[in-house]
């Protein structure tokens, strides 16, 4: 299966040697057009090729990582202010903030909406992930991309490595994907929930990134017209004014 | 292994036979 390092090497216009020592994580600086060579030779999609780009990023040049900064609060009122489901993520993941909507739409029932949160780590190991997402394997696979892309940003940021390796022993799939090159769909695309009491939500997911920051992430899930998913969300937020009245 | 080595070589291992030749 696969290439040999050779006919990689050949297409590229490298020596094997120089392709080895690559592979082997024995060169220093690889420089932008040979990764770019190599992503062609190796047939990679614009986001796999992008993130040979970010891997090869001497540490100097990555984001730094301050783990487990603290969401400023603008950022927390930013969260609020979206009428469609939105949180702030650290780099690991962690929900560090997330508006009313997001909360009732993905907290299981009859948990508390504050509790902590990790979007990986519980779509793989919470029983309650298997029923509210529809497509269990695509939401795993954009997980686990968005966990690799985060990975490679942050190399030093102990949570993101903390989370990998409980991954990695905890779950059999998690190791599966893992361990392929899989990184396109990380920051948006199109998913589906059944939540029990609602219905079925189907969004669009987008990130954004606010520049020059802590490597915080603000996600969006945004309703598809439709589909019957403002609905659902207008159900929920019905159910909970109902409740707290 | 989430460094560029590793990166590589499962997008080298990945390569559907279709596309060898």
């Amino acid at each position: 299966p696969g290439l040999r390092r050779q006919e990689v090497a050949d297409l590229a216009g490298v020596s094997l040697d120089y392709y080895t020592r690559i592979e082997q994580g024995r060169v220093g600086e690889v420089s932008p057009a040979v990764l770019t060579a190599l992503g062609r030779a190796l047939r990679a999609t614009p986001e796999e090729s992008a993130h040979l780009h970010r891997l090869a990023a001497s540490p100097a040049r990555r984001r730094s990582s301050r783990a487990q900064a603290p969401a400023r609060p603008s950022l927390l009122a930013l969260a609020d202010s979206f009428a469609v489901p939105a949180a702030v993520l650290t780099p690991s993941l962690d929900v560090v903030a997330a508006n009313l909507v997001w909360r009732l739409l993905i907290t299981p029932p009859g948990q508390s909406l504050t509790r902590d949160k990790n979007l990986v780590r519980d779509h793989f190991l919470e029983p309650y992930a298997r029923v509210l997402v529809a497509d269990w394997s695509l939401g795993a696979r954009a997980g686990v991309a968005g966990l690799r892309v985060q990975a490679a940003l942050h190399p030093h940021d102990e949570r993101v490595q903390q989370l990998v390796q409980e991954l990695l022993d905890r779950s059999e799939e998690f190791r599966r994907l893992w361990s392929m090159p899989d990184v396109d769909g990380s920051t948006h695309g199109r998913h589906r929930l059944l939540h029990p009491r609602a219905g079925q939500y189907t969004y669009d997911y987008e990130t954004l990134q606010p520049p020059g920051d802590e490597g915080l992430i603000v996600t969006l899930f945004s309703p598809v017209p439709g589909t019957g998913s403002q609905e659902v969300l207008d159900t929920l937020l019905a159910e909970h004014h109902r409740g707290t009245e | 292994g989430a460094g560029l080595g590793a990166f590589l070589r499962a997008l080298r291992n990945r390569r559907r036979p279709e596309d060898v030749g």
